[in-house]
């Protein structure tokens, strides 16, 4: 059912 | 000194109970302007964004910024403690190592205080960059609770399809397959029945139910859930918080096959 992405894939460190 | 007190406490334990499976702990950022949660979940598969603006409470008062890091099982054995008709104070001296709540019953004949050691968290935050969504859904929070509880039973994944048709929710697994698709409302009587559906472009996405129905712990916070989506970025699903705030879940896609 597809790769589990996680949120640092998306979002970078603020 | 920080101070927030909030004579619709019950909103605080709700709160409470739309983040408490998710994270063990987080840190409350007090400033000036209100008080912000950001954390992901153990997995980083998600992250939990809340943000009550100081306008939102009958009293708020915070002379300096404070981080407090909460053990979140603890501060919810602590807001169970709460009635639902109890008027709910926080408050914390500037450099303190504990938060303080207060408890009144509406006559003020029943004052409790619980007093809650703080953590020091190192968290990493992540920046939230601003996004255009191609696909914005408005829907009844407790049909979407629903759509997400009755998919569990087919598989592990949810694939929320976005047209300009509707909205379709799909599950599939080994006892079989499962669609359900809900088309933009005409006129309602009440505006938080409505479905609306906003699409600049179709969009199918995969998540985890897992995921979904933790977020939808939030349903008792609104009556109204918004979900946007693009491709390939993660799906934010938002509660109201009463005239206070909102609490933003990101859930991050399952992508390939």
């Amino acid at each position: 059912q597809g790769t589990q992405m996680r949120m640092e894939s998306f979002f970078g460190a603020a | 000194m920080f101070e927030a007190r909030l004579v619709q406490g019950s909103l605080l334990k709700k709160v409470m109970e739309a983040i408490k499976d998710l994270l063990n702990e987080a840190s409350f950022d007090c400033a000036h302007s209100g008080i912000l949660l950001q954390a992901m979940d153990n997995s980083h598969v998600s992250l939990v964004s809340l943000n009550l603006r100081k306008e939102g409470f009958d009293k708020y008062r915070c002379d300096r910024n404070i981080v407090m890091g909460m053990n979140l099982t603890s501060m919810s054995k602590i807001l169970k403690c709460a009635s639902n008709d109890d008027i709910i104070t926080m408050k914390a001296q500037d450099s303190a190592d504990t938060v303080t709540f207060v408890f009144e019953s509406p006559n003020q004949e029943k004052v409790s205080e619980y007093e809650m050691k703080l953590m020091n968290l190192d968290q990493d935050q992540l920046g939230i960059p601003e996004t255009e969504y191609c696909c914005i859904i408005k829907l009844p929070s407790g049909e979407f609770a629903r759509i997400c509880r009755d998919l569990s039973q087919f598989g592990e994944s949810i694939v929320i399809s976005c047209t300009k048709e509707g909205v379709k929710f799909s599950a599939a697994g080994d006892i079989g397959t499962a669609n359900i698709k809900l088309a933009q409302t005409g006129t309602v009587d009440k505006e938080e029945d409505a479905v609306i559906v906003d699409m600049q472009e179709p969009v199918t996405l995969t998540f985890s139910c897992k995921y979904l129905n933790m977020f939808t712990k939030a349903t008792p916070l609104s009556p109204q859930v918004c979900l946007s989506m693009s491709p390939d970025v993660p799906l934010v699903v938002e509660y109201k918080i009463g005239e206070i705030g909102h609490i933003r879940y990101y859930l991050a896609p399952r992508i390939g096959d």
